[in-house]
């Protein structure tokens, strides 16, 4: 057999018109440090639950994507993630939903899957374990960017006015 | 949303995806994301799969799981059973976003209906690239 990997950053509006050859490049980087990143267990024979847990890794740590450090805004300016591993070997699973503070939820999300007899958890319970287990936990800081706080704030201002942003890819994760 | 599938030497796949939610969401809305067969499935028989987009169509539309019933019950390929799922039962009911799949012979998918979509692939056979638009 050999080996095949995809990643994706999100899809929607990418608008050609705002979008620049800086920021395309910034992009690109960063797609391309993701995939490198799963690319390489798997050339070293590695499984698939570890390339992909490798490349989400490092697609939550590139503030550019809206995932762990770069994650967007709840109308109550919080920011609250969910994350989800799957093992084509047996369908074992694990997610996490509405949760605030690893570093890497994916790992979290796996933590499920792993040390738990149970699909799916929230609360605070499994943030507790991914402490216990020596997950990362970072200040709150870590997860902010100036970038989605100023759309929470457009978003915001414009469901003041009663209106409604036409894209549909504004209700995209 | 981010999101990976990755089948190894082994022929094992692997699905995972991780998410934000969307900007100015309601506190505790939950997307498609953490809801296996919806935002993230993985099934070595058939296909992993990871999507990003209109989370609560996803969710409808199961779209991971529909993929892989395609595959098993109709016997369609990864990129047919992807692409309609992606084109026809989300693109026509509001759910605009796109997918990334693969299965256990390392066949990669990436459709999506929406203007663009950050992705990425990498094949052992050198196929390689990143690209955002169409």
């Amino acid at each position: 057999k050999r080996y095949a990997i995809a990643i994706h950053g999100g899809a929607g509006t990418i608008l050609k018109s705002t979008m620049t050859p800086e920021k395309e490049a910034a992009y690109s980087a960063g797609l391309e440090t993701a995939l490198a990143a799963g690319e390489a267990v798997l050339r070293d024979g590695g499984s698939a639950l570890d390339a992909v847990t490798a490349a989400v890794c490092a697609l939550e740590d590139e503030p550019l994507f809206n995932a762990g450090r770069g994650a967007v805004f709840t109308t109550e300016g919080k920011q609250e993630m969910d994350a989800a591993i799957m093992d084509g070997r047996d369908r074992s699973t694990g997610t996490v939903a509405g949760i605030f503070g690893p570093k890497n939820p994916v790992k979290l999300a796996r933590l499920v899957m792993e040390t738990t007899p149970h699909v799916c958890m929230i609360g605070d319970h499994i943030l507790e374990l991914g402490r216990k287990a020596g997950l990362e936990f970072p200040p709150r800081d870590y997860f902010f960017t100036q970038a989605r706080w100023d759309a929470l704030h457009d978003t915001l201002a414009m469901k003041a006015k009663g209106q409604e942003d036409a894209d549909p890819a504004r209700r995209h994760g | 949303t981010v999101g990976a599938v990755a089948c190894d030497r082994e022929g094992n796949v692997a699905a995972a995806t991780s998410t934000g939610g969307w900007t100015g969401k309601l506190p505790g809305r939950v997307g498609d994301t953490p809801m296996p067969g919806a935002g993230n499935f993985a099934e070595n028989a058939t296909c992993a799969v990871s999507g990003t987009g209109h989370g609560e169509v996803f969710i409808k539309y199961t779209a991971g799981a529909e993929i892989a019933a395609r595959m098993r019950h109709r016997g369609e390929t990864l990129e047919q059973a992807a692409r309609h799922v992606v084109m026809e039962d989300l693109g026509r009911n509001d759910g605009s976003g796109g997918v990334i799949a693969v299965d256990a012979k390392g066949n990669l998918t990436l459709p999506f209906n929406s203007e663009g979509m950050y992705r990425g692939w990498a094949r052992e056979d050198g196929d390689r690239g990143v690209a955002i638009y169409k």
